[in-house]
C-alpha cells in the first residue's frame, strides 16, 4: 500500500458515497446512467469472486464488501424505489456491446485461462469503459447537476491515481500488470474530456453545460 | 508471483 493506492481506494469510496447522497438527499436519480450502475455491479461481482477463496487482508476484504454492497444499493434506489425518476429515455446505451467484447477479449488476453483469472480480466476490461453509458447521458442531455460532477470526477480520479501506484509499484517494487496499466490507462482517458470541464466549469462555480 | 501482487489492489 503506497499513498497513491490509498488516495485512490478513497476517491473511489467517495465517488459511490457521493452517488448513494445524491440519490438519497434529491430523492430522485436523474441524470444517473443505470446502465453504468448495472455494468459497475457486474464488474464488483465479476473481480471479488476471490473473496471466497483467497484472504488478503481486512482492509481489502471490507472494501469489496462495500464496493459490492453499495452498487447493489444504488441499482436498488434507481430501479425500485426511485423508479419513477429514472431517466429512461436518455438512458439508451446497449450495454451488449460493452459486455460481449470485453468478455470475448478477456478469453483471449488473459493471465492464465482459469475462470477466476478470466472473469477478472472481464472485470478489468469492463470498468475501462463502464462509464461510456454514463457520459453518452450527459452528452445527450447536455449538461450535469454540480453533485453528479463531483462524482464523476472523484470516480474517474480513482483509476488516474492508480495509474500512479503503478507506477510508484514499478520502481518500488519491479511489479507490473500489463493489462491493469492498459484498461486503467484507457479508463482514464475516457475521462480526460470531462476533467476539463470539471475543471474549468464546475470548478468555478459553473453548471456542467455542454457547448451547444 | 508477479500477477498475484494485482490481486491485492481493488
Amino acid at each position: 500500500m503506497n499513498i497513491f493506492r490509498l488516495a485512490g481506494d478513497l476517491s473511489h469510496l467517495l465517488a459511490i458515497i457521493l452517488l448513494l447522497i445524491k440519490i438519497w438527499k434529491t430523492r430522485s436519480c436523474a441524470g444517473i446512467s443505470g446502465k453504468s450502475q448495472i455494468l459497475f455491479a457486474v464488474v464488483y461481482v465479476s473481480r471479488y469472486l476471490d473473496l471466497v477463496t483467497t484472504f488478503i487482508s481486512l482492509y481489502n476484504t471490507l472494501m469489496k464488501l462495500v464496493f459490492i454492497t453499495s452498487s447493489f444499493a444504488t441499482l436498488y434506489l434507481m430501479y425500485v424505489k426511485f423508479k419513477a425518476t429514472y431517466d429512461h429515455n436518455h438512458d439508451s446505451f446497449r450495454i451488449e456491446f460493452l459486455l460481449l467484447p470485453c468478455f470475448v477479449l478477456a478469453l483471449l488476453i488473459n493471465a492464465s485461462f482459469t475462470p477466476l483469472e478470466v472473469l477478472w480480466t472481464f472485470s478489468i476490461y469492463l470498468e475501462a469503459v463502464a462509464i461510456l453509458p454514463q457520459l453518452f447521458l450527459v452528452s445527450k442531455t447536455g449538461e450535469a447537476e454540480s453533485i453528479t460532477s463531483h462524482y464523476l470526477f472523484a470516480l474517474g480520479s480513482y483509476r488516474a491515481l492508480y495509474l500512479l501506484n503503478w507506477i510508484y509499484r514499478y520502481y518500488a517494487e519491479g511489479h507490473y500488470d500489463l493489462i491493469a496499466i492498459f484498461a486503467g490507462a484507457i479508463q482514464t482517458i475516457l475521462y480526460c474530456d470531462f476533467f476539463y470541464l470539471y475543471i474549468t466549469k464546475v470548478l468555478k462555480g459553473k453548471k456542467l453545460q455542454l457547448p451547444a | 508471483m508477479q500477477h498475484e501482487n494485482s490481486h491485492d489492489e481493488l
